[in-house]
């Protein structure tokens, strides 16, 4: 079966993403 | 707490009080300004007259936009950042929603049963054009339930940051790991109880609300496949990128 996660890629950028301001 | 210094305690409280407060939408002084601005009649008339569609999405952006504060909280968090990106996304992914729940009884009224959306308050009567009453109605009652516990800010900190760390979630890789964080999380949120409860089984009452939470994520998909089927168009390609990635995976 294939993991659940394995199509997400915003998730990651957004995790990726260093900033530290508000997600604004 | 085994094996947890109090020092340790303190230091992934305070850590995890300042991502929640960096990360919530609405300051407490914000929300406190703003609770008695109510939607006016002709206000809520107008989202009754809008489409079940239109106000499906209103929704789905809102929640795209709390989602994405959930996951600026979970990035401060130093254990959070501190497991692997496999198990990092699964937990969001599972997570996100039963945190913004959470986050939800920041912005409830339990004196009218309002709810802050779009800057102002409003009553479940504001999304009857959902169509979904049954979530509606489940969502509110939970914040009425959460906000009956009188939690301070740091322990709705200290309790998302465990809902979200949970070592349950199907898949992860370290759940060992996870359940490590989650338990310490657990001892700093019942040191932090222990100063400001008198009533000693208010940690016991706020962990028998999880079940509740997840089902009420449960109801949230089975209404946006609901949804979904009538409206394939509107989902696919009026609603947020992220929240179909989150909720809807098939598309």
């Amino acid at each position: 079966a294939m993991k659940p996660h394995q199509k997400v890629t915003l998730l990651q950028l957004l995790l990726d993403h260093k900033n530290d301001e508000n997600p604004d | 707490a085994p094996g947890v210094t109090l020092t340790e305690l303190d230091r992934i409280a305070q850590n995890i009080i300042k991502s929640h407060l960096e990360t919530c939408q609405y300051t407490v002084e914000e929300l406190q300004q703003l609770v008695w601005q109510t939607h006016s009649y002709e206000e809520i008339k107008m989202y009754q007259n809008k489409t079940r569609e239109v106000l499906w999405q209103q929704c789905a952006i809102q929640l795209t936009h709390a989602i994405q504060y959930v996951v600026e909280f979970a990035k401060r968090i130093t254990g959070f950042m501190e497991l692997c990106q496999n198990d990092q996304i699964l937990l969001l992914k599972s997570g996100c929603l039963e945190v913004v729940l959470v986050r939800m009884c920041r912005a409830f009224n339990p004196l009218n049963n309002t709810v802050l959306f779009e800057g102002k308050y409003g009553g479940m009567q504001l999304f009857k054009s959902l169509g979904s009453d049954d979530l509606v109605s489940a969502a509110f009652d939970f914040a009425k339930s959460l906000c009956s516990l009188q939690l301070t800010e740091e322990e709705i900190a200290l309790f998302s940051a465990a809902v979200l760390i949970s070592p349950d979630r199907p898949w992860l890789m370290e759940p060992r790991k996870v359940q490590k964080l989650q338990e310490k999380i657990y001892f700093a949120l019942q040191h932090v109880m222990q100063k400001n409860h008198l009533d000693d089984d208010t940690l016991t009452k706020l962990i028998s609300r999880i079940p509740t939470l997840s089902a009420l994520c449960n109801l949230h998909t089975e209404e946006l496949q609901a949804f979904k089927q009538l409206h394939p168009e509107t989902v696919n390609m009026l609603f947020p990128p992220l929240y179909k990635e989150l909720f809807n995976p098939d598309s």
